[in-house]
């Protein structure tokens, strides 16, 4: 049986806002040991997506046989919109289960809500991911990478991302015109998630697709930073930290054809 | 033109 408790139903509520638009369907992965983990790839087979809930990110967890756990995201959604963010989340499932039962408790209130959610049958690809060595990875405020990729595909459909030790800089090259903005390094002491930090091995010259980009900062209000880790010729991988987990989008790069 | 990468060539399946 599992038995995941959230103290506040916020977070699920923003980890499946952030990745419903790229992925439909999914399995959720539950086991004692690593809580809920989920990996799925979109149609296109561009973007990846990795979850990982440790068993700290509960409450109360309790998995006593692994399960898989497959799901559909708008379904999913659908439900966790019932729930206040403040409210207890518990997600419930026997050991051979059709359904996957959605408690929400506003213990102010008394009000319990439940909800059971039909599973499915998925057969999705895994990819096996190795930790990658990289040649720059960047920490920055996560809204201010968001505001980059929202405001610049109205003017590509390409951006890209060149790093070096003391700079990023974001250039798009549309039919209407071009743009480029550049975030310096800096150390904020006062409020480190204001910094940009770059760690810098090689310099890099990137280009992934504006649409993707947009879609991986679905994530923004799960974090106050994201960072992103940037090989010549591979994918990047994008990770928001949660609070005992993380969100992580591996994306391929555009070429020259 | 750029042209976009999958994902395939660079991860192989589990």
């Amino acid at each position: 049986m599992l038995e995941g408790k959230f103290e506040t139903a916020s977070t699920m509520k923003k980890v499946i806002e952030a990745i419903k638009d790229s992925v439909k369907l999914c399995n959720l992965n539950c086991s004692q040991n690593d809580g809920i983990t989920v990996q799925a790839i979109d149609d296109s087979r561009v973007l990846l997506i990795a979850l990982k809930l440790d068993p700290s990110c509960f409450q109360e967890f309790r998995c006593d046989k692994d399960l898989v756990l497959g799901l559909d995201l708008e379904s999913l959604s659908k439900i966790l919109r019932q729930g206040n963010p403040e409210d207890y989340l518990t997600l419930i499932a026997e050991d051979s289960p059709d359904s996957l039962l959605i408690v929400f408790e506003d213990s102010k209130k008394d009000r319990i809500s439940e909800f059971s959610l039909k599973l499915m049958d998925i057969d999705s690809d895994v990819l096996t991911i190795d930790e990658m060595e990289h040649d720059c990875a960047i920490t920055l405020p996560a809204a201010a990478f968001a505001k980059v990729a929202r405001d610049m595909k109205t003017l590509s459909e390409s951006l890209q991302i060149l790093v070096t030790k003391d700079s990023v800089k974001f250039k798009a090259d549309g039919s209407i015109g071009t743009g480029s903005v550049i975030l310096r390094a800096r150390t904020n002491l006062d409020d480190t998630k204001e910094s940009i930090l770059i760690d810098l091995n090689k310099p890099v010259n990137l280009t992934f697709g504006a649409k993707y980009l947009n879609d991986i900062v679905k994530a923004t209000p799960l974090a106050d930073t994201v960072t992103i880790k940037l090989t010549d010729k591979a994918p990047a991988m994008f990770e928001y930290k949660l609070q005992g987990g993380f969100l992580r989008y591996y994306l391929a790069p555009k070429f020259e054809d | 033109q750029m042209k976009q990468a999958s994902l395939l060539s660079f991860f192989s399946k589990a």
